[in-house]
């Protein structure tokens, strides 16, 4: 962040830092009161908040929702440089969308964490005192760098029936499941609204669904032998149950009937 | 056999031998594994099931039989090094060889000069020593710079004198160390010239080869249970503190060493430090100095004639026998064909340090470089520390000692995959056989698989051990890319590199090990025996959150970078 000013472009896996200014452009929700006017919403220019960006926007009225005469509740922006909505569930199911967010709640968390670093005279003194909000936005940093390689495994060329889709499942379990988990940090970075969360926590439930068929080939698919596993419960057969109560006759304990201690401690108590 | 879970299985809509293989990685990843997992799982000496009844002693000599049983079954079958890895993974049981092919054998790759490999790497790969990673300390772990073992140049005897100035300063946790290991690399204080310039590695013998007794000056042994039945019982975790140590046994066996050691280890357990005289009998005082100084002035003679280039392996090293503080042999130079090569033959084998290029005629005056071999080819390595004891200042970024943890943290990254897949691949397949309540008429009980509850806790964890595989794979790739970049001297992505495997280790290593705690709470009560694998996998992985850098500690070096970013 501190190097941003001198030109120099980030790279790697710090490279979604060079788009710092769009990303902090990433919102998805301005409620506001609008005059009553023809759908589809016109395009307006940004609210004068951001003079800076000369982005042009779509606005569009809730899905479902009967528009008021006076105002249209602005369920998203869809900022036409680049940055697109999440109208509809559908939408986080496409990785940029996904990637999107990720890269800017990083972003936005690291900008906070820079500008109140700033305030301090000692930047040493200053990342001491806000060591715990930039650990967060090291695990948001690192999160984004899963969420990013995950996607990019999907451009590759993955051969075999219906395998390719199995992990497109994954990926999109795995970027909603952690959005769902962090949504404080989305919606209080303004990257996604209350409602595009619960839209993903709707589509999250239905992959689970999809995927619920698909689970022991899944893990079948890690290839692990049961002696590797080392598990009664997680036998390749499910033979559970009678080799559960097998292994418990292993145990030294039942080496004897009347266990040792019986006759010098428990007998006598018995006896009393 | 029944197959409880036909009825699954066939439900599953995608080709499962396929998934195997982006799993592995490759066709041929995916042959190895299975080859290697087989040949364990069918051979009775590596059966795991009656571990958690052993007692400590049992539990660790257990380890040592399969340990050595894996080595001998690598050599009959004539495994390959990948093979001989794959199958020390399925053993799946924590041992010093862990240390030795995890950490000390790449600590000598990644930081040995050219000589220092050709010196030690043999030895290591036939396991004529056993070597482990002495960095961590009683006081000290993540803050690598604050070790406090020292190792002091003495310019007068031309030798490093290692020592553990505190009780903090004992060397604390290293795998294999308690009982097992005979060499370790050593992270100490490089002191010289008055001035402390920071923490490097040494090699450093421990145990005679002979006897496996700690070596004069050498305190060693375990540190105690861990967290745990059975689990990380298995491995001796050490404790190390030197008393003023000098690496005086360490003679190559050809010249006779036994002779020395047997004179030495006659009388007893010497104490290390100032002049020996007085410990050692005369008579073989007497003897052990005829013979060295004889030693010298016919070595002196050969080379005199023969001005040829003569292999330093080959020279009894001053260091290691010093008398009255008496250095008997001068350093040697190493004259080859079209290079001029400086090396020490003090412990010139021991102290690893790969360091930057320098115009060898600046160096040429400072004569020797105490750490390694300076070559006469344009990128010449710098001195580290002269014959005068002068620490000439490298100017390869510090990072490049850490080229080992950077590798040993990608290779952590895969393996909280593994540890995560087995603990989920346990869960899901019992969640599939285990059925509650929801029977209504008779008919069966409905499986847990089937709620909402157990997948949305479940299917993330899945979809995880695949997101930690495929980020794995990249960081390998990335590792390797950092490391061909360094060959070129570019050092550009150091930064980046250290960062990403710092944050990957932390956060997959986080969410695994609370993974691992959440697949046991999914599998019910029956999730808490040790037959269902799950407290085992437990107690063996979650020493990953603390161990190579503690997580939180990792995470704001990640912020570090961003911010400087």
């Amino acid at each position: 962040i501190s190097k941003l000013g001198s030109g120099k472009k980030p790279v790697g896996t710090t490279s979604y830092i060079g788009r710092v200014e769009q990303l902090m452009l990433y919102h998805s929700d301005v409620q506001k009161e609008v005059p009553n006017s023809d759908y589809p919403g016109p395009e307006v220019l940004l609210p004068s908040a951001f003079p800076c960006c000369s982005a042009r926007l779509l606005v569009k009225p809730l899905a479902g929702d009967i528009p008021c005469p006076f105002s249209y509740h602005l369920d998203h922006f869809t900022v036409v440089s680049g940055l697109t909505s999440h109208d509809f569930a559908e939408d986080w199911l496409k990785p940029n969308e996904v990637l999107g967010a990720f890269e800017a709640r990083a972003a936005k968390k690291l900008v906070a964490c820079a500008q109140n670093l700033s305030k301090f005279t000692n930047p040493e003194e200053g990342f001491q005192e806000l060591s715990a909000d930039l650990v967060e936005t090291a695990v948001a940093h690192c999160q984004l760098i899963v969420v990013s390689k995950f996607i990019e495994k999907l451009q590759q060329d993955i051969t075999g029936k219906g395998v390719k889709h199995q992990i497109q499942l994954l990926c999109s379990i795995y970027a909603l499941s952690l959005l769902h988990k962090h949504l404080g940090d989305f919606l209080s970075t303004g990257c996604i609204t209350p409602k595009q969360g619960s839209l993903a926590n709707d589509l999250l439930r239905s992959l689970y669904s999809e995927v619920r068929p698909n689970a022991i080939g899944l893990v079948d698919a890690f290839n692990y032998t049961d002696h590797y596993l080392g598990s009664v419960l997680g036998r390749y057969d499910g033979d559970v149950y009678p080799k559960l109560y097998e292994e418990a006759w292993k145990d030294p304990l039942n080496d004897s009937v009347v266990p040792d201690g019986f006759q010098e401690y428990i007998r006598p108590m018995l006896k009393q | 056999v029944v197959d409880h879970l036909a009825f699954e299985r066939n439900k599953t809509q995608f080709d499962v031998e396929e998934m195997k293989i982006v799993w592995a990685g490759s066709r041929h990843a995916l042959e190895v594994s299975d080859k290697m997992a087989r040949l364990v799982a069918s051979d009775p000496a590596f059966r795991k099931d009656d571990r958690p009844m052993l007692g400590r002693k049992e539990l660790f000599k257990n380890t040592l039989k399969k340990a050595v049983y894996a080595w001998k079954r690598i050599i009959e079958l004539r495994l390959t090094e990948e093979e001989a890895a794959m199958l020390r993974t399925f053993v799946d049981q924590p041992a010093f060889t862990d240390l030795h092919w995890g950490m000390f054998i790449p600590a000598i790759k990644g930081q040995g000069t050219e000589e220092q490999q050709q010196k030690w790497l043999p030895l290591a790969q036939r396991m004529q020593i056993i070597g482990c990673y002495a960095q961590t300390e009683l006081g000290h772990g993540s803050n690598v710079q604050g070790l406090e073992t020292t190792a002091t140049f003495d310019p007068k005897t031309d030798e490093f004198v290692i020592h553990s100035p505190t009780l903090t300063s004992s060397k604390w946790w290293p795998g294999g160390l308690g009982k097992v290991s005979t060499h370790a690399v050593v992270y100490a204080r490089l002191i010289t010239d008055g001035q402390d310039h920071g923490v490097h590695g040494f090699i450093v013998q421990l145990r005679s080869l002979d006897d496996h007794l700690p070596l004069p000056g050498i305190t060693v042994g375990d540190i105690g249970m861990k967290f745990g039945n059975g689990a990380y019982n298995s491995m001796d975790n050490g404790v190390l503190r030197f008393d003023h140590y000098l690496d005086l046994l360490h003679l190559p066996d050809r010249l006779g060493s036994s002779f020395f050691k047997d004179q030495l280890r006659m009388k007893g357990n010497i104490r290390v430090g100032p002049p020996l005289v007085g410990y050692l009998g005369l008579e073989s005082l007497l003897q052990f100095f005829i013979f060295a100084w004889s030693y010298y002035w016919a070595l002196k003679v050969y080379l005199t004639w023969k001005q040829e280039s003569f292999s330093l392996t080959e020279r009894v090293s001053s260091s290691f026998l010093r008398l009255d503080g008496i250095s008997l042999f001068p350093r040697c130079l190493k004259i080859c064909r079209d290079r001029i090569k400086f090396t020490c033959c003090t412990g010139y084998q021991n102290v690893l340090v790969e360091i930057s290029t320098r115009d060898l005629t600046e160096t040429f005056e400072c004569i020797f470089s105490y750490a390694n071999s300076m070559s006469w080819n344009g990128k010449d390595l710098g001195c580290l520390v002269t014959r005068e004891g002068k620490y000439a200042q490298s100017s390869v970024p510090r990072q490049l000692v850490y080229g080992t943890m950077v590798y040993v943290r990608q290779t952590i990254v895969r393996d909280a995959s593994s540890a995560l897949a087995r603990a989920v691949c346990i869960a899901t397949r019992y969640s599939a056989v285990r059925r509650q309540f929801g029977s209504n008429k008779g008919s069966l009980e409905t499986q847990v698989l089937d709620y909402k509850t157990q997948q949305a806790r479940l299917f993330p964890l899945l979809a995880s051990a695949y997101a930690f595989r495929f980020v794995g794979e990249w960081l390998k790739w990335l590792y390797m890319d950092v490391m061909k970049r360094l060959q070129a001297n570019d050092f550009s992505t150091l930064p980046e590199a250290h960062a990403c495997t710092a944050g990957l280790k932390s956060l997959t290593t986080s969410v695994t090990a609370d993974g691992i705690e959440e697949c046991r709470k999914l599998c019910g009560g029956h999730g808490y025996l040790c037959s269902s694998g799950l407290p085992e996998l437990f107690a063996v992985y979650i020493p990953t959150c603390t161990y190579e850098g503690d997580n939180i500690v990792l995470l704001l070096q990640v912020a570090r970078h961003l911010i400087k970013t």
